[in-house]
């Protein structure tokens, strides 16, 4: 379980969503191994950021007072990670 | 019988089935990229 350069909080908070996660999606097990990728691939500084913390937070509050939703949480985070992805390509400019 | 009665209700929610369908997607585009 490497945090990466992930604030401790945060990742506190990443674990928690992945393992509540993991139990409502033991039929596709892909899906986490996909978000950890997509963590591992994030900006450092997104990373221990106060709104990835926030996000986080909003995303595990959710997932566990609305269970049946849980795909919706977890490809939100996706999301925002491949956003903030340091390997974002640069926009090509004219 | 299916014993999915009891954990397909994850399924009975369109917004969570749209996901499921795109996530499934994303990562299957993603291995074959690789």
């Amino acid at each position: 379980r490497k945090a990466g350069s992930m604030s401790t909080d945060n990742a506190k908070l990443f674990e928690e969503f992945v393992d509540y996660c993991t139990s409502l999606t033991q039929e596709h097990p892909e899906v986490i191994t996909f978000l950890r990728g997509r963590l591992s691939k994030a900006s450092p500084t997104f990373l221990s950021s106060v709104e990835f913390h926030n996000i986080l937070s909003r995303c595990l509050t959710r997932v566990q007072k609305k269970r049946t939703k849980v795909y919706v949480y977890i490809n939100e985070l996706c999301t925002v990670l491949k956003a903030n992805s340091s390997k974002r390509k640069i926009n090509l400019s004219p | 019988a299916p014993a999915e009665d009891d954990d397909g209700d994850d399924d009975d929610d369109p917004e969570n089935r749209i996901a499921k369908k795109m996530l499934l997607e994303e990562i299957k585009a993603n291995l074959s990229s690789d």
